[in-house]
C-alpha cells in the first residue's frame, strides 16, 4: 500500500510504500486516551508479473473504539459491526446508512464506507473493485483519515504518528537514480534521507482514476520517516 | 534538425489490442554543440487518431501537457498573450496524416526527451486494417526502433509490413513474428544500415510504414471481448452473398471541374462502370446549373448497357455553374420513382464534386434539408469531393445525415484510382438493416447498434458498458436482412479467460476495451452533432466533450496545453488542437500560439515547523498503486 501524508499548509505531500508478506498485520493508528485503534491486514496481487515485484494492498481492517464497545471489521466482502454485545452485518452491495449512539456509518454501494465516531474522528474506507476475471489484481480498500483533530497528543501508528505535522527540509533537487525523477536530500527525525519527488493516487474523489497527489518519497518503507521501522508495527491481529 | 543536434534514440512502441492501437514516440537529443539551440520534434500521426499525451523532459525536468475544454484553453492563451502571434502545433499533412511539431530551446551539452502519445480505433477497409506510422527522423538516429505487437484474441488472418521508405536494403531487416493471436512487427537498423551511401550522412529512413492485418472473423453473431466492465462487439461476416443494388452516380460537369479533375472523373467512371455486378441498376446525372442524364430511369448492368454508359461519360465536359441541390434531387427522385418490387431493396448515390454551389439553392442548410427530406431514410448518399477548396464540411453533412460517408479526392495522378477505392469499399453490400441487439439489461451506454447497410471488407463495432463489473456473459442478437430472407443470430458473450490467451501481457488487462468505448462514443458524438436539432446539439457537445476530458483526449472539442521552458524566467505555454475538416482544407500558414505561465522553480527548500494552521485541511491516507 502507499501511504500519503497531505501538508497543505506547506503545499507539500510526504509518502511512501509499506511492502510485506501478505497476510502481515499493521497497527495504522492508536490512542490510548480515546481507546481507538485501526489495524489493517494486506494482501498481495492473484499473480505477480514476470520481472515485476510483489505489490501489496489493504484487504481488511479493523477499527476499534474501547469507550464505546465498538468493534468494526471492514473486508472487500463485508462490514461487520459490533456495539457492547450487538452485531451487524453490511453487504458493499446496497447504500446504506446507520446512524448509532457513538457511531455514523454510510456505505455506497461498491464504493465507499464513512465511519464517523461520536466526539472523535471520521474515517473513510474505499472499496477498489476489480474485475473478477483479472487474472493479476483483486478487491482491495484504501483508508483515508478524514478528520483527526480530537485525537490525542499520544496517537501513533503508521498513519496515527503524522496526525499533529511532521518537521522536514527537503534541499535542492538534483538526478536520482530513475532518470525520469528527481531526488533531493530530506532532514527528519534527525535522520538525512534520499528522497525522491514524485506522485501518488487519492481516490476520494474519483474512485477509478484518483486524483495525482504530488510528493516527497521515502525509499525503503519509508525508513528514516517512521519512528523505528515499519515492521515495529506489525500486530497479532485485527483487534 | 540542426548538424550540432545528436538524436540519440527514437523509439516508435505501438500496441494493438482488439484493433485499438495506442503509440508512444519517444525521441531523445543531445545538443552537442557550445551554444543553446532550437530542437524541433516534429512527428506524424493518423488524422484519425486523438493524442493523449505529449511531455517534454529536459535535464531531469518534465514539463507535462494538459487536456482542456477548447474554449477554457483558449481563453486562458488569449489573455496572457497582448500581441503577437499564436501557434497551432497540430497541422494537416498528406491526404491521412496529421503533424504535430514543437520546438525547444536546449541548452548546450543538454538532453531533451519528447514523449508523444496517441490512440485511435483502426477500421476494416477492404478487408484488413492498417497501422501507419509516419516515420521521418530526418538524419541519422543511434538507436533507432519501431516496435509493433497486435494482440487479436480471435487469432490473426495474415500481416503485411511495407513502407515507402523500405528499400532492398532495408527490407530484409523487419522481422515480423506472427503466431496465432499476436503478431510482434520490429524494425531496428544501425547508423550504418540508415545510411544511403557507405559514407553519407543522410537516412534512408524517411516515410510511411504500413502493417496491414486481418483477423478471422466468425460468421454469425460476430466477435466479443469483455473486460473490466467493458464489452467491445466486432461483426464482419464475409461469407455472405453480394446484394445487388440501385447506384445512381450524380456527376458534377460545372466550369471549376474542367481539366484534370474532369479527366480524372472520366476514367474512374470508366473503370468503376466495368465493375458493376451484372445485378445493378445505375443511372447517370450530371449537373452543372441544368441537369441532364444518360437514361431517364435506371439501367441493368448489362454488358450492352455498361458499353453505351461509357460512351455518355466520354462526352461529359465542364461547363458553367454549380447546382448540388437541383443534381442530387433529381437523382433521389429517379430512384424514388423506380422503387418497385423489380428493383433491388438497396439504394445509393455517390456525388462526384468540387465545388460550392454558385446556381439555384445555394443555402448550404437548405440543400441538407431538401436532401434530407426527399431521401427520408430511403437510400444512402456518399460524397467524394474534389479539390482544396471543396466545401467539405457540406458534403460530410449531407453524407452523414443519409447514413453514407464522405470522402476526399486529391487531386493528384491517383485521382482515379482514388475514386475506384471508394467505390470499391461501397461496391459489395451484403446486409441491410442491421441490429446489433442485447437483450436484457445487462449493458448501459452502447454506442450505435443500429447500421442501415453492411458492405463486404468492412467492420460494425459496438461497445458499451456492462451494469455490473461481475458480468461476464450476456445474451447478443443480430439481426440482418440478407439477399435472401431476414435472418437472426442469437448467442452468449462469454468473457474470455484473457490470461491463458495472452499470458503475462499486462497491458492486456488494463482499461484499453473502456478507451475504445470512450473513443467511438466520442467520434459518434460528434458525428451526431452534424444532424441533431439544436437543442440536442448542446446536449451531445457535452458529453463528448466530458468524455474527451475525461479520458485525456484531443478531440475537436479540446485542446491539449503544452507547456515548454523558454527563458530563465518564463515557461511558454502552447496549444495543440485536433483539427476539424474545415482546418484541413485551410493549408495557409499557421498561426503560432505563444502563451506565458508562471516559471515552475525546482530547487525550492522546504521547511515545515510546527502544527498546520486551524483554516487547513491535512490528509494521510494509504490505498493502492
Amino acid at each position: 500500500p502507499h501511504f500519503i501524508i497531505e501538508l497543505p499548509d506547506q503545499n507539500d505531500a510526504l509518502c511512501f510504500n509499506i511492502d510485506h508478506k501478505p497476510g502481515t498485520i499493521f497497527n495504522l493508528v492508536r490512542d490510548p486516551p480515546t481507546g481507538i485503534v485501526v489495524n489493517g491486514q494486506i494482501i498481495g496481487d492473484k499473480k505477480i508479473i514476470p520481472g515485476n515485484k510483489m505489490h501489496t494492498y489493504f484487504g481488511r481492517f479493523g477499527i476499534v473504539n474501547e469507550k464505546f464497545g465498538i468493534r468494526l471489521m471492514v473486508s472487500t466482502k463485508e462490514i461487520l459491526v459490533s456495539e457492547r454485545g450487538k452485531h451487524a452485518n453490511f453487504s458493499w452491495t446496497n447504500n446504506k446508512t446507520l446512524e448509532g449512539l457513538n457511531m455514523d456509518l454510510q456505505v455506497i454501494k461498491d464504493r465507499s464506507l464513512t465511519v464517523t465516531l461520536r466526539n472523535s474522528v471520521k474515517f473513510l474506507i474505499i472499496l477498489h473493485k476489480i474485475w473478477k476475471m483479472h487474472p493479476y489484481h483483486q478487491d482491495y480498500l484504501g483508508f483515508y483519515t478524514l478528520d483527526s483533530h480530537l485525537f490525542s497528543s499520544n496517537v501513533h501508528g503508521l498513519l496515527g504518528q503524522f496526525y499533529h505535522g511532521v518537521n522536514f527540509e527537503v534541499s535542492d533537487l538534483f538526478p536520482g537514480k530513475d532518470p525520469d525523477k528527481q531526488d533531493a536530500n530530506m532532514f527528519v527525525k534527525g535522520n538525512k534521507l534520499t528522497v525522491t519527488r514524485g506522485w501518488k493516487r487519492d481516490f476520494r474523489q474519483d474512485v477509478k482514476n484518483g486524483e495525482k497527489v504530488p510528493c516527497w518519497f521515502i525509499h525503503n518503507n519509508g525508513t528514516g520517516l517512521l519512528d523505528g521501522v515499519h515492521t515495529d508495527y506489525i500486530v497479532s491481529g485485527l483487534f | 534538425s540542426l548538424s550540432q543536434i545528436e538524436v540519440q534514440s527514437m523509439r516508435v512502441d505501438c500496441k494493438v489490442a482488439s484493433r485499438f492501437a495506442h503509440t508512444v514516440m519517444t525521441t531523445k537529443a543531445l545538443n552537442t554543440a557550445n551554444a543553446s539551440q532550437e530542437v524541433f520534434f516534429e512527428v506524424d500521426l493518423p488524422k484519425t487518431a486523438f493524442i493523449t499525451n505529449f511531455s517534454i523532459e529536459i535535464e531531469g525536468r518534465i514539463y507535462v501537457s494538459e487536456v482542456k475544454e477548447k474554449e477554457q484553453a483558449r481563453q486562458q492563451y488569449e489573455s496572457a498573450v497582448s500581441s503577437g502571434l499564436t501557434a497551432g502545433l497540430v497541422k494537416a499533412s498528406g491526404r491521412n496524416m496529421e503533424t504535430f511539431s514543437v520546438s525547444v530551446n536546449i541548452a548546450p551539452q543538454s538532453r531533451v526527451t519528447f514523449t508523444l502519445t496517441y490512440e485511435e480505433l483502426l477500421q476494416r477497409r477492404l478487408g484488413s486494417y492498417e497501422i501507419m506510422i509516419g516515420v521521418r527522423p530526418k538524419q541519422l538516429v543511434q538507436n533507432f526502433e519501431i516496435v509493433v505487437d497486435i494482440y487479436e484474441p480471435n487469432g490473426i488472418a495474415f500481416v503485411d509490413v511495407n513502407g515507402t521508405f523500405i528499400t532492398n536494403e532495408l527490407l530484409p531487416l523487419v522481422k515480423k513474428t506472427v503466431t496465432d493471436k499476436k503478431a510482434h512487427v520490429y524494425f531496428s537498423p544501425t547508423l550504418d544500415q540508415q545510411k544511403t551511401c557507405s559514407d553519407c550522412e543522410e537516412t534512408l529512413v524517411d516515410g510511411d510504414l504500413f502493417i496491414r492485418y486481418d483477423v478471422n472473423h466468425p460468421q454469425d453473431i460476430g466477435e466479443i471481448q469483455i473486460i473490466n466492465g467493458y464489452f467491445v462487439h466486432f461483426f464482419a461476416p464475409d461469407d455472405l452473398p453480394q446484394m445487388p443494388k440501385n447506384v445512381v452516380f450524380v456527376i458534377d460537369r460545372s466550369g471549376s471541374m474542367e481539366g484534370e479533375k474532369m479527366k480524372q472523373t472520366r476514367e474512374a467512371l470508366m473503370t468503376i462502370l466495368s465493375e458493376l455486378h451484372e445485378d445493378d441498376y445505375f443511372g447517370l446525372v450530371t449537373f452543372d446549373d441544368t441537369i441532364e442524364s444518360w437514361r431517364p430511369f435506371l439501367s441493368k448492368a448489362t454488358p450492352e448497357n455498361v458499353t453505351e454508359a461509357k460512351e455518355f461519360v466520354k462526352t461529359i465536359e465542364a461547363r458553367h455553374m454549380t447546382d448540388i441541390n437541383k443534381g442530387l434531387l433529381f437523382a433521389v427522385d429517379m430512384l424514388t420513382t423506380e422503387k418497385s418490387h423489380s428493383f433491388p431493396d438497396m439504394s445509393m448515390i455517390i456525388l462526384l464534386t468540387d465545388g460550392r454551389p454558385s446556381s439555384g439553392q445555394r443555402d448550404l442548410s437548405k440543400i441538407q434539408e431538401n436532401v434530407q427530406n426527399a431521401i427520408n431514410g430511403s437510400m444512402s448518399l456518399f460524397c467524394l469531393g474534389f479539390g482544396y477548396d471543396v466545401d467539405y464540411s457540406l458534403l460530410d453533412t449531407l453524407a452523414k445525415q443519409n447514413d453514407g460517408l464522405a470522402r476526399r479526392v486529391y487531386e493528384a495522378s491517383d485521382a482515379a484510382l482514388q475514386l475506384q477505392g471508394f467505390y470499391d469499399e461501397v461496391a459489395t453490400p451484403l446486409l441491410l438493416e442491421v441490429n446489433l441487439n442485447y437483450p436484457g439489461n445487462a449493458v448501459t451506454d452502447l454506442t450505435q447498434s443500429h447500421f442501415r447497410q453492411f458492405f463486404k471488407g468492412s467492420e460494425i463495432v459496438v461497445a458499451g458498458r456492462l451494469q455490473e463489473l461481475e458480468t461476464n456473459t450476456f445474451q447478443t442478437e443480430v439481426s440482418a436482412n440478407g439477399l435472401g430472407d431476414q435472418f437472426v443470430f442469437e448467442g452468449v458473450a462469454i468473457a474470455e479467460e484473457w490470461d491463458s490467451v495472452f499470458p503475462d501481457q499486462e497491458y492486456i488487462f488494463g482499461d484499453f476495451i473502456e478507451r475504445l468505448w470512450a473513443y467511438l462514443t466520442i467520434q459518434q458524438l460528434l458525428d451526431k452533432r452534424e444532424k441533431c436539432s439544436p437543442e440536442d446539439k448542446e446536449n451531445t457537445t457535452a458529453q463528448a466533450l466530458d468524455l474527451s476530458l475525461r479520458y485525456n483526449f484531443v478531440t475537436p472539442l479540446t485542446s491539449m496545453v503544452v507547456t515548454k521552458p523558454e527563458t530563465e524566467d518564463e515557461d511558454e505555454t502552447l496549444i495543440a488542437d485536433k483539427l476539424t475538416e474545415d482546418q484541413r482544407e485551410d493549408t495557409t500558414e499557421p498561426d503560432l500560439s505563444a502563451l506565458y505561465a508562471p516559471p515552475q522553480k525546482a530547487g525550492s527548500v522546504y521547511q515545515v515547523q510546527g502544527l498546520k494552521p486551524q483554516n487547513l485541511i491535512s490528509s494521510y491516507f494509504v490505498d493502492g498503486d
